[in-house]
Formats: structure tokens, C-alpha cells, sequence
């Protein structure tokens, strides 16, 4: 799992 | 994007509607604490500046947009608009919401997906958000009647995050992808609510009117 930084969410 | 995370907007969209339906048609904000609705403004103001930086999206853009630009409109009509503004309930909207500010900057600036400018503001953002009701339920407490548009706001508002909640157990079994601080904010802002849900169910399963102790 990967705590990625972009945020696609609202 | 899956169910949850459309409902989820959708419901937050729709909460929004009913706030700017309540205050356009009543011409009357009496039950809504500014101090939340100029939380909000900074919440989207902290979360949406990648609307400059990052790729436009079909999907998120938009709303980004509609969730500014609505949050601003309110916060205009509760402070200048010269009907509105009399019926705004100035000294029951009395949660020191300056408060809650500094500790979620603070969190923000210690607990980060990564140390940049918009990452911390977008942290910030989440922990403000999460908190960003405080205000808006004391001022509930104390009011002696809710009328139902601002009762269906703050459930609308209560549910679209508990929907989020949904989204995220969805996502890290599907998508395997893990997100400790909307998560955990997501939590405690959900629980918040917990206790305005439970009053605003009770009150519509027995017919009642809604009121909090």
C-alpha cells in the first residue's frame, strides 16, 4: 500500500 | 472513482444546495454558525490551491470550483447581506473557533504526506475540516427550534464523510492504496456527528421535531 501524495480525492 | 466516492460528493454538493436554498428562500440564517461556514472557506481555500499546480481533472476541477464558490457565496450573504445578516444568531454563534485553528496548523506542520508548502496546507485542511462543525453543533445545542433545512444540512454534511469513510475501506481493498490522514480526520470528524445523527434520526423516525439537548 502506497501512501501516495496526489490527491485524487475532494 | 466508485459508488461511495460519487454519493459522497454528491451528498456534500447536496448539503451545500440545501444552505444556499435555506438562506436564498427564507432570506433568514438563524441556526447557522458563520464561524463553521468561514471554516469552510478556509478548509477549500487550504485544499484547492492545486487547482493552480496540478493537472486539471473532468471531475474534481469542477466541483473544487462549485465547493469555493459556494462556501465564499454563503459567508457574503451571513456578513453582508442586509436582509440575511440581521438574522444571523451573533451571540449563540459564540465557539471560539480561532482555536481550532492553531492546532490543526500546528498538526499540520509536524504530521505531513510531505513537506511542501501545499502538502502542509492540505494537511491543514483535512484537521481543520474534520473540526470545522464544532461551532455549528454548539450553536445547534442552543437553539430552541431547528427548522428541517438546517437540520437536513448538518446530516447531509455528517453523511457525505461517512460515505468517504465507505470510499476508503472500498479503495484499500481494491486499490490497495492506504491514506492515514484523511483517514484518521475522516474518523473523528464522523464521529462528531455521532450524537447530532443520533437525535436527527430519532426525531424523524418519531415524527418529531429536532432537538438537541
Amino acid at each position: 500500500a502506497d501512501q501516495e501524495a496526489t490527491h485524487d480525492e475532494l | 472513482m466508485n459508488a461511495f466516492r460519487l454519493l459522497a460528493d454528491l451528498t456534500h454538493l447536496l448539503s451545500i444546495i440545501i444552505l444556499l436554498v435555506k438562506i436564498r428562500t427564507t432570506k433568514s440564517c438563524a441556526g447557522i454558525s458563520l464561524k463553521t461556514q468561514d471554516l469552510y472557506v478556509l478548509v477549500f481555500i487550504s485544499r484547492y490551491l492545486d487547482l493552480f499546480t496540478r493537472p486539471l481533472s473532468l471531475y474534481n476541477t469542477p466541483f473544487k470550483l462549485v465547493f469555493l464558490a459556494t462556501s465564499i457565496t454563503i459567508v457574503y450573504y451571513m456578513r453582508y447581506h442586509k436582509v440575511v445578516k440581521q438574522t444571523y444568531n451573533k451571540d449563540s454563534d459564540t465557539f471560539k473557533h480561532y482555536f481550532l485553528i492553531l492546532p490543526c496548523a500546528v498538526l499540520a506542520f509536524f504530521i505531513n504526506p510531505k513537506f511542501t508548502f501545499i502538502e502542509v496546507l492540505w494537511s491543514f485542511s483535512i484537521y481543520l475540516e474534520a473540526v470545522a462543525i464544532l461551532p455549528q453543533l454548539v450553536l445547534l445545542q442552543s437553539s430552541s427550534n431547528i427548522d428541517n433545512l438546517t437540520g437536513n444540512y448538518v446530516f447531509m454534511l455528517g453523511a457525505y464523510r461517512a460515505l468517504y469513510l465507505l470510499n476508503w475501506i472500498y479503495r484499500f481493498f481494491a486499490e490497495d492504496v492506504v491514506r492515514w490522514i484523511p483517514w484518521i480526520a475522516g474518523l473523528v470528524q464522523t464521529a462528531l456527528y455521532a450524537d447530532f445523527f443520533y437525535y436527527y434520526i430519532k426525531s424523524w423516525r418519531n415524527n418529531e421535531r429536532l432537538k438537541l439537548p
